[in-house]
């Protein structure tokens, strides 16, 4: 059976560069990765692709394009990458894209055709409903991280997540894997974010620092892993995979390496 | 005729704290206000009540309350506020709350029984849909002002705040009055606000700087016009609310102290 994990956050939080950094080191140690972008912003997975635009699934339905290898596309190490896209903004609802393409993927049969160990789903996290909510439900999901900083609209997005994640837990079988804490160097950010992850009863799973080195990956259109792969925050990056896979077992059936 | 103006932009980039000193420096001028929270976070009107927690008109209108007293509270200087709220988070839209409010205050004829000279909607930017796009439909705002930093995030969601003006304006009579930039001190500040803003195709009609007295205020749990008066911060919120005074006429009719 496949990981399933999704990313949740408030927009800007860093869940792109999050994920995408984790299905690089993931596909470092084999693992073969599905990335979907649930974002409107559809860029999840730009730096796994060098900056190359790809069609979001809604665009590719819109224009009739129904193969799925319009859909999905190889990146780094064979990473498999999509963009689930969104409507103009002001045109019904925003996370209209992911159910559309929830939907098409499905369709498809995605699963038995890529054939991933490891689904990385990253969702835009500043509300949760309509279409942002379909990860959590209908058994997309099974494990679910909120990426937050010390910052208030972040901590404020990350308890909403969480409540979501916890009414709709009897639907699905989609549960709060933790906190990922993406710093933003605010003054005792570290307790900040310990007490707000109290509060919602679960743990910070990972601190990963601010840190230079993803601007100038960026600006080279490459993850940190990639860019990178001697830098600490790379090495920080593949600690978290290794985490995050640590905390995602449990499933009966074959997984890779474990 | 009454003024209807709101304020868009990116959770957390500073509405509610504009909106507020802006509806101060507005009664400190003699004029009726009604300021209407349009974010499930409902604490759009706090620093106007000193911290009070009003029921939002979504709970009233659960709990049977359908009286308007009971959703209009009196604050600073007789400014009236309003909680539109929002549903539990994963709970049908989170726009709902507004969808809902906006029709309870026109089933009480609000406007009638109210007689505001003006209206100030704070609204949620993040997304531009369901309940959240209510505010620049029908009539129910004429100028719509974005709030925003050079933040990349923030920026985005300005562009997005204006397509979906610019695609309902033809339904509606809301169009887009400008950008208020609230800095956040990132390198190039202006000149990232003035280049986005050219893209968007409006102009910037103020820039707020980044004051700690704001947060000394809002420990005292009030605006800056009303904690600090003699401050330069208090300063230009008044000069912004006798800029948006000016940008805002043209109506038929008497319209106080025009
Ligand atoms: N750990 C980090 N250190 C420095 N910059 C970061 C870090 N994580 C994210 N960023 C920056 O923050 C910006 C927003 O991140 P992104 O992943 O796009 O957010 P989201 O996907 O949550 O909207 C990116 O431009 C990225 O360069
Ligand atoms: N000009 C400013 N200078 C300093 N702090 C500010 C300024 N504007 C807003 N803030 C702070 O930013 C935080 C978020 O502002 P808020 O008005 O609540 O945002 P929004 O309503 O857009 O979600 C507040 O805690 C406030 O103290
Ligand atoms: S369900 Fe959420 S995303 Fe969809 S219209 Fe409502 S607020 Fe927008
Ligand atoms: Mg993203
Ligand atoms: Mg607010």
């Amino acid at each position: 059976p496949v990981r399933r994990i999704a990313l949740y956050g408030k927009g800007g939080i860093g869940k792109s560069t999050t994920a995408a950094n984790i299905s690089a080191a993931l596909a470092d140690l084999g693992y073969r990765v599905l990335q979907i972008g649930c974002d409107p912003k559809a860029d999840s997975t730009k730096m796994l692709l060098h900056d190359a635009s790809i069609k979001t699934i809604l665009d590719c339905v819109k224009e009739g394009n129904t193969e799925l290898s319009g859909m999905i596309h190889e990146g780094y190490k064979g990473i498999m990458c999509a963009e689930c896209g969104g409507p103009r903004p002001g045109t019904g609802c925003a996370g209209r894209g992911i159910i559309v393409a929830f939907e098409t993927l499905e369709a498809k049969d995605v699963i038995r055709v890529c054939q991933p160990d490891v689904i990385i789903y990253d969702v835009l996290g500043d509300v949760v409903c309509g279409g942002f909510a379909m990860p959590i439900r209908h058994g997309y999901t099974r494990d679910v991280f909120i990426v937050t900083s010390g910052e208030l609209m972040a901590l404020y997005a990350a308890n909403n997540i969480a409540i979501a994640v916890n009414d709709m837990s009897s639907k699905g079988y989609a549960r709060l894997g933790g906190i990922i804490q993406n710093s933003r160097d605010i003054e005792c950010e570290n307790d900040v974010v310990d007490a707000a992850t109290e509060e919602i009863g679960t743990d910070v799973i990972f601190r990963m620092p601010r840190d230079k080195i993803v601007q100038t990956c960026e600006s080279n259109k490459m993850t940190v892993v990639e860019g990178a792969p001697d830098s600490v925050q790379a090495g920080l990056y593949r600690e978290l995979a290794k985490k995050i896979l640590s905390l995602t077992k449990g499933y009966a059936g074959g997984m890779k390496g474990e």
